[in-house]
């Protein structure tokens, strides 16, 4: 799980049976005590693989509707939630999206940066055995991540970042890379039967498209997934054509693309790739 | 499928913020203090096992 903190911005990001959304209320009070006020809010998840293990009010997207609606204040007037479907039915993406007034208007001035979310499951057996930790290894969780980052190949995807990574025992991977007012995030849950890997970045529409290609070609090929879903978030751009060209070489076949609007957030792309064999 | 695991898929919530202090808007949020971070995490049901920072935002790595 990962926080990244901006001077205006908050983003939490966290997996298991986290209560995330409870987090909601404090932050907006902490914010209040400096003298912020929120602004706009976007909540993003795929779907559980254990949705029963979920804990109140993550035990259905409308549960988290309505937690959402009652715990954000009557500024964010603008509100919009809706599942992206696929054509895989254990993959959809999830969005909740709401923001002031303010925000509304600035919709006709694009935002440079947008944001890719990628999950992937059924991770190559051989691939998830790195992040598993060696019986008494001698080493502590940091140690040990930065060990995992290196053997997997996570330390070239972007070789120019400020990596900070933490391997979990037995088993599991987290790591947040800054480069300048960038970030991206990997974690991983290796173990066969749920196996599932996450990669995020931030990207500029001022890039070069073929960058986002090799990152997201990178970080893919670290897992060699059965299945991805990589979700794209913009204002004004069409990066989202970008996300084929780095998936497909990999061997694996377009699925499905919806895409939907939302407040201040723009729009959001859901595409999802499988392996050719499937 | 598994009966039970662990569960991958992630929750994310961004929040954005603005306010009018000149002061507050250069550094904002990050000048929160680390217990009140800790405590908002608390509620979500997280630690924070490691961290990283430079001179745009802080970066936590988060327990679960």
């Amino acid at each position: 799980s990962s926080l990244f903190v901006y001077p205006t911005k908050i983003i939490i990001k966290t997996c298991g049976t986290t209560q995330l959304l409870k987090s909601i209320r404090p932050l907006i009070q902490l914010a209040c005590t400096m003298g912020l006020m929120i602004c706009s809010c976007r909540y993003t998840r795929g779907n559980f693989i254990f949705p029963k293990a979920q804990p109140y009010p993550h035990t259905s997207f409308k549960e988290e509707i309505i937690f959402l609606e009652n715990n954000l204040p009557n500024n964010l007037y603008y509100r919009k939630a809706s599942v992206l479907p696929s054509k895989l039915s254990s993959h959809s993406w999830h969005v909740f999206s709401a923001c002031d007034e303010s925000h509304i208007l600035m919709q006709n001035m694009p935002d440079e940066l947008y944001t890719i979310e990628v999950c992937m499951t059924e991770l190559d057996r051989v691939l998830a055995g790195k992040f598993f930790r060696r019986p008494n290894d001698g080493k502590n969780g940091d140690s040990a991540g930065m060990e995992m980052t290196e053997i997997t190949g996570i330390g070239d995807i972007n070789p120019d970042a400020l990596i900070c990574d933490f391997a979990f025992d037995p088993c599991g991977y987290s790591m947040n890379s800054i480069l300048g007012d960038r970030y991206s995030t990997i974690h991983v849950t290796p173990e066969d039967g749920f196996s599932y890997a996450s990669f995020e970045c931030v990207g500029s529409i001022y890039d070069d498209p073929n960058d986002i290609v090799e990152v997201l070609k990178k970080a893919v090929q670290v897992f060699r997934p059965g299945t991805v879903s990589v979700s794209t978030t913009y204002t004004d751009h069409e990066v989202w054509k970008c996300v084929a060209k780095a998936i497909e070489p990999l061997g694996m076949k377009f699925r499905s693309c919806t895409m939907d609007e939302f407040p201040a957030t723009g729009s959001v792309v859901f595409q999802t790739f499988t392996t050719r064999r499937k | 499928m598994a009966v039970s695991g662990f569960e991958g898929f992630e929750k994310r919530l961004e929040l954005h913020f603005f306010g009018d202090d000149p002061v507050i808007g250069n550094m904002g949020l990050r000048l929160l203090d680390f217990e009140s971070l800790e405590k908002v995490l608390h509620a979500v049901q997280c630690t924070v096992v490691s961290a990283v920072g430079n001179h745009y935002f802080d970066s936590y790595v988060l327990s679960e």
